[in-house]
């Protein structure tokens, strides 16, 4: 009883090469080997037999690497947006452990993995040996990255809002477009004041669009709430913003992936009055991923 | 009060024992953590100004634990990256601030980054803090936390270091932040308890004052500096601010604080502002703060004087002159008082000037006439005053005859009411006694006796 | 540097700075 063989999958450069963490469903995070759009994914499946003298019959081994988005609430359809597959061996029958190198050259990758409250985007390997009876599977899950270099040219936010008569500020926030370790500097300057503010605060707030049209479901998750200001100002009053990104579990912005869902960003100015009564101004503003300094170039044709 | 602050105590007491426990095991990031657990005791509203003294007191003795640490593991070079931001990452301001601040002054202390780019950042970025009491303490600990490493030469002796132009920015910013929200706290609350915010102020003067004396304790102001950049800035502030208590309180330790000669440089600056404070100042008490200060300086052993291109006994002169004009108000006693000061200085400063002391007393003369003061009861301020006054000179020249030229000492002895002025005569007489002074001719005799008519009669 | 980045600030008038809350 049991499955007859194990299944094993080694990466090229493993000892080497970064791993990311990924959140699972379970909302627990592992790290997996990283990997950029354009890099080769290469490696080996070894197969160990269980019994050291025994005999497996198969009907081939194949190897595939696929980019799938599932969306949580529609499971029994899965959207593959890349799917390739080698094959490592053609249907005989095992008489010793085997091992097969693979090589998926300058695979494309072009969105990042994620997981999320109602979807989630992943790379992995999947090696199957067809079998009379069931199959053997075994996957393995690959974290993926996309990089992205904006112009110099970063417009900032600068913009007055208010409610007539009672609360008037211009606030300015120094980009539009921020990296995940970048740093929100900013400042909040206050017009006019009529009312009794007790404190303010900027929340990052994560809003993820799954699903189109009406079907489509929107989940909104405040990531941080840092607070700016303590007390309340007066007309004239100008009060500093400094908000570090990377202290915060962050993805870059996902626009329309594959039409499927997207990842926004809002930084969510809010005002508190001595009343509890909120204020606020949404701004959405964009997150990416900027590559390291010292990261390896992808490999090239 | 009592008990919400012995709550707060005990929690400090806890984090601060978990947070070196922490730094005990090296282990920087929890301690950290208790450390911003404890400073998040400083966010209340619950606490009166006394009760939240004690509690900052407590803390802040307890953060210079963290400091010590820090500056130990710069030293030994395992400083720890990034920690300047590190410590930002903190959600709530009050602990975010308090931590940086610490971690900002280890960083100068170990060259860390640039001295006077942290200074600023840290004044800039306590703007943060708008409420009154909070912000009033906090900026307090950015104070004494830089209290000896504010740069204090004229040049920067290395790029970034700073000079003492940067100092003087520092230290006139959280002033002026300071004094504001010191100003601000008349506000907050409702009228009726107006009186109690009135007194929990005065408690915090100190707070606002101590920018003052740190501006004091730099070695490379001099009087050119003070006059053109220091003095400028404060009495901007002090003057637009229209809060009585703050004007009181921030000129008078002005007076305190600074080197006479920086007083005696900027007089006419100074008395300009005085002229335009808020009506409720107790101006005099401000002036006669000044001319005591100005007259001790010049009598004190080993004194240059005072230069003889600043017309000291003018000045006042025409600075009281124009308080009593702006100020219907102003009582009997208060303008007897200020014409005393004024006295004490001619008298220290310009003994052989009896003209001064003339002028003085007749100034008061007509002055008592303008408020209809026609008869001066024995046991009142007035009375005190006034006796004071007619006794300065006695004391200060030991020379009856000289009194006896002044035009305008008998008129005002004889506003008194016959036991005090039997006393102030008897006074002179016996001062006469105790230094020999003899009448030489008949005529003085007869000045002399008029003078003292109410014993003679 | 990033860790001590700020705006440029408007200047409040002493006439704001001291004035009664609105």
């Amino acid at each position: 009883f049991g499955p007859s063989a194990e299944i094993e999958i080694l990466l090229d450069g493993s000892d080497t090469r970064k791993t990311a963490e990924l959140k699972l469903e379970d909302g627990r995070k592992e790290r997996f080997p990283l990997y950029y759009d354009g890099e080769t994914v290469s490696g080996k499946v070894n197969v160990v037999l269980k019994k050291s003298n025994g005999k497996l019959e198969h009907q081939g081994i194949k190897i595939e690497f696929i980019g799938q988005i599932d969306l949580y609430f529609d499971r029994g359809n899965r959207h593959e947006f890349v799917s390739m597959v080698r094959e490592l061996a053609r249907p005989g029958i095992l008489t010793q452990n085997a091992s097969y190198n693979f090589e998926f050259v300058n695979v494309e990758k072009p969105y990042e993995s994620y997981t999320g409250s109602n979807v989630k985007l992943r790379y992995y390997l999947r090696v199957s040996m067809v079998k009379r009876l069931s199959d053997l599977v075994k996957e393995q899950e690959i974290c993926v990255h996309t990089l992205a270099q904006y112009p110099d040219l970063n417009s900032s936010i600068k913009m007055e809002v208010g409610i007539e008569d009672c609360l008037h500020i211009e606030f300015e926030y120094n980009k539009s477009k921020y990296h995940l370790k970048d740093v929100i500097v900013g400042k909040i300057y206050f017009l006019l004041v009529r009312i009794k503010i007790k404190h303010m605060e900027i929340q990052v707030i994560k809003r993820e669009i799954a699903g189109s049209g009406p079907n489509a479901l929107n989940e909104n998750e405040t990531l941080a709430k840092f607070e700016i200001m303590d007390g309340a100002p007066v007309r004239g009053e100008s009060i500093p913003i400094r908000l570090f990104l990377s202290g915060y579990d962050l993805t870059p912005t996902m626009r329309d992936i594959n039409k499927k869902f997207s990842v926004k960003y809002y930084l969510n100015l809010v005002l508190v009055d001595e009343e509890e009564r909120r204020y606020f101004k949404q701004q959405e503003v964009t997150l990416f991923r900027k590559a390291d300094k010292k990261r390896r170039p992808i490999a090239s044709n | 009060q009592e008990k919400l602050l012995d709550e707060a105590l005990s929690v400090v007491k806890l984090q601060a024992f978990q947070m070196k426990r922490c730094l005990d095991k090296a282990k920087l990031m929890d301690a950290l953590k208790h450390a911003s657990n404890m400073l998040g005791e400083l966010r209340t509203s619950l606490l009166s100004p006394k009760s939240y003294y004690e509690l900052y007191m407590l803390i802040t003795d307890e953060m210079r634990h963290l400091e010590l640490y820090l500056l130990d593991e710069f030293q030994k070079g395992r400083r720890v990256q990034d920690l300047y931001e590190l410590v930002q990452y903190a959600g709530n301001i009050i602990p975010r601030l308090y931590l940086l601040i610490t971690v900002g002054v280890v960083y100068i202390k170990c060259s860390e980054i640039s001295r006077k780019d942290i200074l600023k950042d840290l004044v800039e970025m306590c703007r943060g803090v708008q409420h009154p009491l909070r912000g009033l303490f906090l900026r307090n600990y950015l104070l004494q936390c830089t209290k000896n490493v504010l740069p204090d030469c004229v040049e920067e002796e290395q790029e970034d270091s700073g000079s003492v132009s940067d100092s003087i920015d520092f230290v006139l910013l959280n002033f002026s932040e300071m004094n504001k929200l010191w100003v601000r706290m008349q506000h907050q609350g409702h009228t009726r308890e107006r009186d109690r915010r009135e007194q929990e102020r005065r408690e915090l003067k100190l707070l606002v004052g101590t920018n003052l004396v740190r501006l004091s304790q730099l070695d490379t102001i001099d009087v050119q500096r003070y006059r053109s950049v220091v003095l400028p800035a404060v009495l901007e502030q002090v003057v637009n601010c229209r809060d009585a208590l703050s004007q009181d309180y921030v000129m008078e330790c002005i007076i305190q604080v600074f080197p006479d000669e920086y007083h005696l440089a900027t007089l006419q600056d100074f008395l300009q502002a005085c002229a335009e404070l808020n009506p409720a100042v107790p101006v005099k008490n401000i002036l006669i703060s000044l001319i005591n200060r100005l007259s001790a300086f010049a009598t004190r052993d080993g004194s240059n004087g005072i230069p003889s291109d600043i017309p000291l006994f003018d000045f006042f002169s025409e600075q009281i002159a124009k308080i009593i004009e702006n100020k219907p108000d102003l009582s009997p006693e208060d303008l007897v008082s200020l014409q005393a000061a004024l006295t004490g200085l001619a008298l220290g400063v310009y003994k052989d000037r009896e003209d001064y002391v003339d002028k003085v007393l007749e100034t008061t003369n007509s002055g008592l006439d303008k408020l209809g003061v026609e008869h001066i009861n024995d046991h009142s301020n007035l009375s005190r005053e006034l006796m004071k006054l007619l006794k300065l000179p006695i004391d200060l020249w030991n020379d009856a005859l000289v009194l006896l030229r002044l035009r305008h000492y008998s008129p005002l002895l004889q506003r008194l009411d016959s036991p005090t002025k039997k006393s102030v005569s008897a006074y002179l007489l016996q001062n006469m006694l105790n230094n020999g002074t003899l009448v030489p001719s008949s005529e003085q005799v007869e000045q002399l006796l008029d003078l003292v008519r109410c014993l003679v009669a | 540097a990033a860790s001590i980045q700020r705006l440029q600030h408007k200047r409040q008038t002493l006439e704001d700075a001291y004035s009664p809350p609105a």
